[in-house]
């Protein structure tokens, strides 16, 4: 059962080291602050996730949580806009992640659902046929979780 | 080797959903 529940985000940080973000991605709680995922989601898409708006995600956060949940904040809103409006496609039925259990308690779960999110991005961008090239590089059972994490985010979207 | 084929039969899974995946239009619809 625990396994289930942090199969997603296991494998999604598996996906995500592939950016070779500068910020550490390691584990859960590296990627509380914010700063690994935001960078990824600059490479996703450089215009919409702007040099601008990765300078406005705190680097500096250490432990303090109300920073990371501001960082966090600042990347769930931008993430949904960029469904909403360069993807055209709502995920309002998607279970949005509780940010404040991500920055207080490095929630696997919870993060694994907004890693789902930015997954979403990199397979819809532009720019899509890299990013899925190198998902069909990643061993086999993170492919599983990948495909299926995909697959859930595509039945919950109203174009 | 039953789990061979069952490996093989994984890897068309992944295969088919990430071609079908590339192969589909960018961005938003038309």
């Amino acid at each position: 059962m625990e396994e289930n529940k942090t199969a997603l985000v296991e494998s999604l940080i598996i996906w995500l080291q592939t950016f070779n973000t500068p910020a550490p991605c390691r584990t859960v709680e590296d990627l509380t602050t914010g700063a690994a995922i935001s960078q990824a989601l600059h490479q996703i898409d450089p215009a919409w996730f702007s040099n601008q708006w990765l300078s406005r995600i705190k680097t500096d956060v250490e432990d303090n949580w109300r920073l990371k949940m501001n960082n966090l904040k600042k990347i769930l809103q931008m993430v949904i806009n960029y469904y909403n409006e360069v993807l055209a496609q709502e995920i309002s039925d998607f279970p949005s992640p509780d940010l404040a259990k991500v920055a207080e308690h490095s929630h696997p779960v919870e993060m694994g659902r907004l890693l789902q999110l930015v997954l979403g991005c990199a397979v819809r961008c532009e720019r899509k046929q890299d990013y899925i090239q190198i998902i069909m590089t990643l061993e086999e059972s993170v492919q599983h979780v990948v495909m299926t994490a995909i697959q859930e985010l595509m039945s919950k979207e109203i174009m | 080797d039953p789990n061979m084929k069952a490996g093989a039969a994984n890897e068309g899974v992944l295969a088919n959903f990430f071609n079908s995946l590339l192969s589909k239009k960018t961005g938003a619809p038309g």
